[in-house]
């Protein structure tokens, strides 16, 4: 069950904006089981301080096996492409070599919840997806501005540090429905 | 109105704080 963040007490510091965190994990026997069916809820938070406290508590992504994803969003944007903030937008998709999910995940959260992008309200959410081979970060946008789309595409080679030759892909989220990837 | 900008070192900081316990 969703619960809305709690306003930032007295000395915390507030951010931009809140955030939810969800959890999801590939059901084994249930294929039929619909994609949101298999989102959990896990907290929403409106200050620095409370996200370090969530985030303290929850397992690390690249501490995680099996197929399973965290999803960090805007509060009031569900983590799922048919949302009216994501239907018209896409993501950055970048591959991580084993290894990498935590420290990277870590960077682009820091990066999102601190308003490093600046691209106005154009910033969704992120998902970290931890993989049987590569583990799979991106980050999600409302349109498919190719201004927009290549400033992000900066601040995330800026904020990630990632390794040379690390393959980066935009997709708009219509192209991932017809060829029937990530959802 | 005025974003609220942090940057990476600010939220490490921050995570040391007692009220992010």
């Amino acid at each position: 069950a969703f619960r809305p963040a709690p306003k930032p007490g007295e000395g915390e510091h507030p951010l931009q904006y809140n955030y939810a965190i969800w959890f999801s994990r590939r059901s084994q026997g249930n294929k039929s089981m619909r994609y949101d069916q298999n989102l959990k809820f896990i907290a929403s938070f409106a200050s620095v301080e409370q996200f370090w406290n969530i985030h303290s508590y929850i397992v690390r992504p690249g501490d995680m096996s099996g197929h399973v994803d965290y999803h960090l969003f805007k509060e009031g944007i569900r983590p799922m492409w048919e949302d009216d903030a994501n239907k018209h937008g896409g993501k950055w998709i970048i591959r991580l070599k084993k290894g990498l999910a935590s420290r990277c995940w870590e960077n682009l959260i820091l990066a999102m919840l601190g308003e490093q992008f600046m691209v106005g309200e154009e910033i969704c959410g992120a998902v970290i997806s931890i993989r049987f081979q590569d583990d799979i970060l991106s980050l999600w946008n409302r349109s498919n501005d190719q201004t927009i789309t290549s400033r992000i595409r900066d601040t995330l080679q800026r904020v990630l540090n990632l390794p040379p030759n690390t393959i980066m892909e935009y997709k708009a989220h219509t192209d991932s429905l017809k060829d029937n990837t990530s959802f | 109105g005025t974003r609220i900008v942090y940057d990476r070192s600010r939220l490490m900081q921050l995570r040391n704080s007692p009220l992010a316990k």
